[in-house]
Order: C-alpha cells, then structure tokens, then sequence
C-alpha cells in the first residue's frame, strides 16, 4: 500500500547535511553539487544529493546517462542510484516528463522538500548534499528553512558580480543560524598545456572572501570544457582532473 | 518650456538602427553591444547607444565613468555622449538614483522605448544600436516591437545552452521580419600567451549556427578579463584586441 508519511525518516540515519548555495545563478553551483558529491564518494563515504534547485532538472541531467523513475517501498520513495553508489533524489525525477517545468509557491517548495526529507529512503548516509536554488531568492530561503542543514558551501566565481553577492547567500545563512563550511571558486583559472594559468575571469578574491566570511577556501576549480560536457551527458562522476582531486572534503 | 512629444524624431535622421540581443542573459550582450558601437565609432562612423534591456544599468556603467544627468533642449532629451562622442540613452540615466531598479510592465516599457525613440535629439547617426533585454521574454518582444529596427545581431557563446536558446531568438526575429545581421560568438576561447587558444567552454559551433541562421558569422571575441575590468570601470570604450579589431562591422 501507500507508504505512511514521514516513515522513512525513522530509518534513515544522515550524519551530515550540506546545502551548496550560490549567490546567483550561473557560477556552476548545480555542476560544483555533483562534484562535492563525487569527490566525498570517492574517498569511501556514502554519499546522498537532494536536488532542491527547483529553477531546474540540472542535477538529474548531470548524474544520470538516462531517466529513472524512483521507486517505492513500504518505507517511502527510493532514492535513484548513480554509477558511483551516490544517491539521488530530485522532484524533476518524479515528474511524467522529466523536461516539464513547475511552478513553484511558497508553501509548495517547503512541502517537497520536507517530502524529500521525511519520505525518502535515504538509509544510512555520511553526507547529504542539498542543491539549493541559485541566490538569495523567497525559494533559497524557503529550502533552507526546511531542512535541518549542518553547514553550507557557498559556490564563487572571480566575476565581481559573483564576489559581491556570495555575501548576501552568506549573510542569508548566517540570519539561519547555519555555519559555512566554506567557499568553492569556480571557473578560477584556465589551465594551459604549456602550464600557464589563466585568470580568465580576473584575479580571484577567494581567500579574502573566504576570510572575511571567517571560512575556509575549500578549493578552486579550472573553467574545463570537460565539466561541461561531461554534465550535459549525465557523466559528471567521471570527472577527474588534479584541481578538482584536491577539493578538501 | 517642455519640449513637445515628439518633436526630436523630426529633425533625427538615423540611418542603420541594429538591435544586439541573445537567447539567454550573462552571455556578454551588453558587453558586446558596447565593443560594437566602439568598434563602430573606431572606424569614424557617427554612433548612438539605446539602452533598452531593461534588466539593468550595466550599459551607461560600462561607457561612463561617472554617473551623468541628460540635459533637455528645445527639442528633447539630449544623450549624454561618451568619451569617445558615442551618443547613449538609458532609463536608467534618466532616474534620480541611477541604481534604482525599475520595476516593467508591457505598456510600460513600450511607452518609455517610444519616447526614447521620439523625444531623444539623436541627430544624425549612422548607426544606433539598441541593446535588448536577454533571451526571448515579453520585454524582449516588446522592445524589438517598439522600435524600428533595420536588423539584429545576435550575441551567443560555445556553452551548450547559448546554442540552443539563441536560435529562439533568431526565432523571434524571423516572426518580426526583422533581418539578422549576423552572429557574434562571445567568450568564444581564452588566449594564452604561448599562442594556445584554449577552448574552455568546448568547441564553437557559431559557424555552423551561422550557416542554420542563413547569417554570417561576425566575430568571435575570447574569453578576457580586461573586458570584464574595463566594464567594472566605466572604461570599456578603450579596449583593444586583434579579435575586436577584426570585428567585422
Ligand atoms: N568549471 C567549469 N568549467 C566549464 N563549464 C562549467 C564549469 N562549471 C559549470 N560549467 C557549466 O556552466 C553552466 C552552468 O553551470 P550550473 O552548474 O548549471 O550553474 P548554476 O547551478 O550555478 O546555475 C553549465 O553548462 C555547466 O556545465
Ligand atoms: N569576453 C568576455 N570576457 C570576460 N568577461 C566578459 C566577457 N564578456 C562579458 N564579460 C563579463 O560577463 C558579465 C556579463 O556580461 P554582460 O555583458 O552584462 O552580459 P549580458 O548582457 O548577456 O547579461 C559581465 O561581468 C562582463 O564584464
Ligand atoms: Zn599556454
């Protein structure tokens, strides 16, 4: 039969839950989730993504080479399985048509995400990585107020733009009371074969946000035509290069 | 007294109006709207700048270094001109706070497109080129609605997504009977002091989009911090390159 609300929650056993929260859309968030995920699956953990970026399907599209359907058991929803043992859930995987854009509410988005939470067979996890909308929009706020989150990682650029409003996502967590693990700078440098660095996108700021923000630089990520490409073919666990190797768990 | 409404358009004589939009925002189509009209004014033409994406003030931001009023003559509102006599309008010069955000409606932003048409002293040009909001929303329909456009120039990047959205744009265009000029490819690669280009966003696909569009392929302009820098400051008229240089106007 249907199973009861909230029943799956008794059984799961999450050790940490991490949100990854951008300060606007665009600087990789949804791409920087999928790696943090990796990375932490790579070195042993068990590992879980909750996709709560409702502004769309990305997590799916980059985890996945083809749509799954969760199933049901008399605990609740079954969360997908990825190539690497990661676990997936997402409300774009719930949907009749994966591509299908939803109008989100307030009180709607706060629902599935406690859906997510409670219904969900998630089992026994050392991470849970919470996409979270891009920015500090009603929907960032409203998922970050409906999960019981241990920390959050902030996704930069060195674009000005990006620097300037990673700190209003940073204040947003603060006024929420949840700590921050720390900043990942994307699109960072691009890497030469000849061995030059390329500050593409201008000088990082990272470390001086990241103590301003009295955090730590988690690491920098190359702007890598591979990620791209790799994530618009649902094998962004395939990754590997030596920057993203280096990305402190 | 008032100027009568108007009154401008009648002693304006403007012989190209080109329309630089895209199929998605943060592809650089302020930017590039702002190296067209330099690239432009470079070659001794007689060049105006209609600010009419409505998404933000980031044009006169990039083209002056300070903040500068519109004056009025008997006429009409007078363009403010930039260092290098680029004659530009913007709502947002028009504001008292220039950094307020102006919230559109359809009717709106038609009324306010019209005026800038009929009310700014343009004089003669040989080109205005009309920034439009991002992607193929209602404000960028109304925009090119407003406005008597000779055609469009549309602005993508190698990312995935640009390609596709962008060919809803020329889509858009198309139903107006607004002919495409051509394509700009921005962020196209980083060039490397060694002599690499680095395709960092994956390979360009803008010939062969070009050749879909039925259009040509104007340029291709890399990936460079000194354009970001420059806008930032207010200087983005004095930016150099040999791709900007062989920016085909
Ligand atoms: N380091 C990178 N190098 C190259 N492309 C990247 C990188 N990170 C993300 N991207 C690409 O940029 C686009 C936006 O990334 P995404 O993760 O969806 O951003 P966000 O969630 O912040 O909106 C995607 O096409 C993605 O593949
Ligand atoms: N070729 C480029 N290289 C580096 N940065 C760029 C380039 N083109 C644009 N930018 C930067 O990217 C950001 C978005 O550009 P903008 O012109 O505002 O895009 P759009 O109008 O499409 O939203 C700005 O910070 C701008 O300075
Ligand atoms: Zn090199």
């Amino acid at each position: 039969g249907a199973p009861q609300a909230g029943s799956a929650e008794a059984s799961n056993y999450i050790k940490h839950v991490i949100a990854v929260a951008s300060g606007k859309g665009g600087v990789g968030k949804s791409s920087v989730s999928v790696l943090l995920a990796t990375n932490l699956r790579r070195h042993g953990y068990s590992v879980g993504v909750l996709d709560a970026d409702i502004t769309g399907p990305s997590i799916p599209k980059m985890l996945l080479s083809e749509f799954q359907h969760p199933r049901t058991n008399e605990l609740g929803i079954l969360p997908v399985e990825t190539a690497s043992g990661i676990k997936l859930m997402s409300i774009n995987l719930l949907l009749e048509d994966p591509n299908q854009a939803v109008i989100w509410r307030g009180p709607l988005i706060a629902g599935a995400i406690k859906q997510f939470w409670g219904d969900v067979v998630w089992g026994e996890l050392d991470y849970l990585i919470v996409d979270v909308p891009p920015g500090t929009s009603d929907a960032s706020l409203t998922v970050m107020q409906s999960l019981p989150l241990n920390a959050v990682v902030l996704v930069t650029s060195p674009q000005s733009l990006s620097g300037m409003v990673v700190r209003k996502a940073a204040s947003m967590a603060a006024q929420l009371n949840i700590p921050i693990a720390g900043i990942i700078e994307n699109m960072s440098y691009a890497q030469c074969k000849c061995g030059e660095r390329l500050e593409v996108f201008g000088p990082s700021h990272a470390a001086e946000l990241a103590h301003d923000l009295d955090t730590q630089l988690l690491g920098q990520l190359p702007i890598d035509a591979s990620i791209a490409a790799l994530g618009d073919s649902g094998a962004l666990e395939t990754y590997r290069s030596e920057a993203f190797e280096a990305l402190v768990s």
